[in-house]
């Protein structure tokens, strides 16, 4: 039951769908379950959508945790974002406010498949588990699998490399199924947030490209009040800016589509550590991660509400 | 074990590169050798004035050792055994029902 449920360990893809069906059958009021559709071996892909349900439709943020499979934290985020968003809702003022005016759609594990996978066979999956029928090696790299400059600089075409972008766009159906629901609920997305590890890292548009977006100022504050939230709760410092010249670049990814589909602010998180544990972050500092990473993403939000 | 125990003895190398000589000198290493990339993603990411994380398979420590000692690129061990940590870092499912 959802008392149980212990937020600071990780958990296998069916504990988690488990969590989403119990999280969805005790908040009616503040939650809703959706299928976006299948991934490749067929599991369901499961959205909650979390907010006070009034007429007309509110402003929307979506976040998705666990595109890259062996990025543990990242489901671990988003599980810990519904449970606070939902024990605090009535007690935590800003919470109230945003689940009163914003609609949250959470995808806890975006690649399903290599989740499992990761879990049960190669603790350091990164790519979906599509086949390929010319070659052995199995999965794309979702986050180069996006119709945005697809295929380009920063991504192989190689089956076998770890960056491979897929043999043509959304040809992976946990993308395909995203892109379209993002497409569908394009009027209302004020935001896009994906969660990833390790770098210590928040950045926006654009990847494939040093041009910078046209709202540079005004996501480049809100990224700002958004590392300084982070900062606010352990000290970690957070480097922030647009993702080709913080980290690299790279074309095909959740972000640049995001934003090129009309989806105003976008972010990556990529979130603890910067190398001491890598993707085995220990379940001892998902606490801390989560907490700090919660203030993030309420800054954000929050300036969704403000006019910038 | 977990994973069949399969990443016994495997180490991740924390490389620092400080010019272009010795990042070509390791993008000819690694080309050699299969490792397993975790920062950045992808040898053509690999750039001067970084680090670069890799999971290294237990039969290849030494052969990449003494190349970049070779090449005298600085390394240090970030993972000593991924298997221990990997035990760690969600414990054994024996030890998840003791929580």
């Amino acid at each position: 039951s959802e008392s149980q449920y212990d937020y600071e360990v990780y958990h296998s893809l069916e504990e988690i769908q488990n969590w989403m069906f119990e999280m969805n059958r005790s908040h009616p009021e503040l939650v809703t379950m959706l299928s976006l559709g299948k991934s490749y071996e067929g599991r369901q892909l499961y959205v909650l959508q979390l907010g006070k349900r009034n007429l007309p439709p509110k402003k929307s943020v979506w976040i998705d945790c666990g595109i890259h499979a062996r990025e543990w934290i990242g489901p671990a985020f988003c599980q810990w974002f519904v449970k606070e968003a939902l024990s605090s809702y009535k007690y935590d003022s800003v919470m109230t406010q945003l689940l009163n005016h914003l609609d949250f759609f959470i995808m806890p594990v975006f690649n399903v498949d290599g989740y499992r996978f990761s879990w049960n066979t190669d603790r350091f999956w990164r790519k979906t588990r599509s086949k390929n029928h010319k070659f052995h090696c199995r999965g794309v790299d979702a986050n180069r699998n996006w119709k945005v400059k697809w295929g380009n600089v920063g991504a192989s075409s190689h089956p076998c490399d770890d960056t491979y972008c897929g043999p043509f766009p959304e040809s992976e159906p946990e993308v395909k199924a995203v892109a379209k629901f993002l497409r569908k609920h394009k009027k209302h997305m004020k935001a896009y947030i994906s969660i990833h590890a390790y770098a210590q890292m928040l950045l926006y548009p654009y990847s494939y490209k040093y041009e910078p977006i046209p709202n540079f100022n005004c996501v480049e504050s809100a990224a700002q009040s958004a590392v300084t939230a982070l900062y606010s709760a352990y000290g970690v410092r957070y480097r922030y800016g647009p993702a080709a010249t913080t980290l690299y670049v790279s074309s095909g990814s959740s972000i640049d589509w995001a934003y090129r589909n009309g989806i105003p602010y976008a972010f990556a998180f990529e979130l603890r550590d910067t190398g001491h544990f890598g993707f085995l972050l220990p379940e001892s500092l998902i606490k801390p991660t989560c907490t700090e990473t919660l203030k993030a993403v309420k800054a954000i939000a929050l300036g969704l509400l403000k006019k910038c | 074990y977990q994973y069949n125990n399969r990443y016994a003895g495997d180490q991740v190398f924390r490389i620092t590169l400080t010019n272009d000589t010795e990042v070509q000198a390791l993008k000819k290493i690694l080309g050699l050798i299969k490792v397993d990339f975790w920062q950045p993603i992808s040898a053509s990411l690999i750039h001067s004035n970084s680090t670069v994380d890799v999971h290294v398979k237990r039969n290849d420590i030494q052969h990449l050792h003494a190349r970049l000692k070779l090449e005298r690129i600085k390394f240090r061990m970030l993972i000593f055994d991924l298997q221990k940590e990997i035990e760690k870092q969600t414990g054994y499912p024996s030890s998840r029902k003791r929580r």
